[in-house]
């Protein structure tokens, strides 16, 4: 099963 | 004061139509410098984010800087009220603005609809998004990405993307079999639209949801081409861009075994 990690992951908060 | 008067209405009608499926309420930042909207769905896997630059409209009137919280439901219904040649004003005190003026004036300057919208207040998390050198780029018809998507939607709930030196291949593969498209890199002098650009520094090759490429693909009236960014283990960035501005589309891929 493939996962899909949410934006967050890849985008800091600033 | 906020005043915004855009020549070009329609354009506004085709914008609410490609981000109301993928979101529900959003925060309208508005500048000196334009309209902004960063907003992700519900699930955090999908985020839009768009741009219409002040020059693109006349006049462009912002003392100063403030948020319109919409729920783009709402505004996209009375903005089917405009007709798709009308010209469309926005129209917010400032911050304690509590609701959105719009005007709908026909191109014959004889029959002109106002509207109010109700405002509200949205707890919004923004994301910063660092500019990014992606591995492959591909500008190719809108069109022809809108098929794709809709033609292996048949198939699968996901579509792979490779990108190679000169080609780039959308795979799908369901339950009652596979799928794929090829398209190879071509340039067209007469009608550049209709070219398929591939820039590529290595290889890629990536999983999505098809569910969220077809809500992206709403886009496809404002612009006859479509750039899309990819890299290893990176959301992908689908872009349309227009002539006062652009939206982008960003999507997580789907990842490991």
């Amino acid at each position: 099963v493939k996962e899909q990690y949410s934006l967050e992951f890849y985008f800091n908060k600033p | 004061m906020f005043e915004a008067r855009l020549i070009q209405g329609g354009l506004l009608k085709k914008l609410l139509e490609s981000v109301k499926e993928l979101v529900t309420d959003a925060n309208f930042d508005c500048s000196e410098s334009g309209i902004a909207l960063q907003a992700m769905d519900n699930s955090h896997v999908a985020l839009v984010s768009l741009l219409l630059r002040s020059e693109g409209f006349d006049p462009y009137r912002c003392d100063r800087g403030f948020s319109l919280g919409v729920n783009l439901n709402s505004l996209n219904k009375i903005l089917k009220c405009a007709g798709n040649d009308d010209i469309i004003t926005l129209r917010a005190d400032d911050n304690s603005a509590d609701s959105l003026s719009l005007s709908f004036e026909n191109p014959n300057n004889d029959r002109i609809g106002e509207y109010e919208l109700k405002l509200m207040d949205i707890d919004q998390e923004h994301l910063s998004i660092p500019e990014t050198d992606y591995d492959a780029t591909i500008i190719m018809p809108s069109a022809e990405f809108q098929r794709i998507c809709r033609d292996l939607t048949v198939v699968s709930e996901s579509v792979t993307i490779d990108v190679s030196k000169d080609t780039i291949k959308f795979t799908a593969e369901g339950e009652l079999g596979s799928g794929n498209i090829k398209l190879k890199s071509t340039s067209s002098i007469d009608k550049p639209e209709e070219s398929v650009n591939i820039e590529l520094g290595q290889d890629v090759s990536l999983q999505f949801s098809l569910k969220y490429l077809m809500n992206f693909t709403k886009g496809t009236p404002l612009s006859e081409q479509v750039i899309l960014c990819l890299s290893e283990k990176m959301p992908l960035l689908v872009e349309y861009k227009m002539d006062i501005g652009y939206i982008r589309y960003y999507l997580a891929p789907k990842i490991g075994d």
